[in-house]
């Protein structure tokens, strides 16, 4: 499978999940790409955590199909100047994982005898990770392709020298 | 359209994901 395809960023999608909601790593454990992004990813998602707290306390999550809408609102606006970058592409996993806890806590808060670290169910991240993807190789599918692809391109960029 | 908080949210990671990939290509040169 090509990495600018479908079905390679919705794995990436899926595995950055898994790391979010800290389930145990799929079989096989992820490769080098997915071990990269995690690690992007999540220092991308603290930061913007702390930094968009005000913003983010005012975005209902409490279905996917809000998870959806907001973000596809959110990415639209970022990538309206037609600006695509590795930087950028990141920051859409981060959101990912944002909306990601935010559904999981306004499901905890409407059935408080949910467990608070029971995870999203697999139809639900599934859902969450087909739109990521959607948007990803709709979107952004060329310019990654001429950019090298995530197992260069964006290993060539992140990976620590 | 989309709502403030949206909006917000969508310029400040836009923001966030230049400035890293600013800094990486500067780490990369």
């Amino acid at each position: 499978m090509s990495d600018c395809e479908f079905g390679y960023v919705q794995a990436l999608a899926r595995d950055y999940l898994c790391h979010v909601l800290q389930r145990p790593p799929p079989r096989p454990g992820p490769d080098r790409v997915s071990r990269l992004l995690r690690a992007v990813a999540s220092a991308v998602q603290r930061d913007a955590e702390r930094t968009l707290r005000p913003s983010l306390d005012d975005l209902d999550v409490a279905s996917v199909e809000a998870a959806r809408a907001v973000f596809q609102a959110v990415v639209r606006q970022e990538f309206a100047d037609g600006v695509v970058n590795w930087g950028r592409l990141v920051t859409v996993f981060a959101l990912q994982g944002i909306l990601a806890k935010k559904l999981l806590r306004a499901r905890v808060a409407l059935d408080p005898d949910l467990d608070r670290d029971r995870d999203l169910d697999a139809d639900t991240t599934e859902e969450i990770a087909c739109f990521v993807a959607e948007f990803i190789t709709s979107q952004a599918g060329g310019w990654i392709r001429q950019n090298g692809g995530w197992e260069h391109g964006f290993v060539q960029k992140f990976e620590p020298r | 359209a989309p709502a403030e908080a949206e909006i917000e949210c969508a310029l400040q990671l836009r923001r966030i994901g230049d400035k890293l990939n600013f800094l990486q290509k500067l780490l990369n040169l």
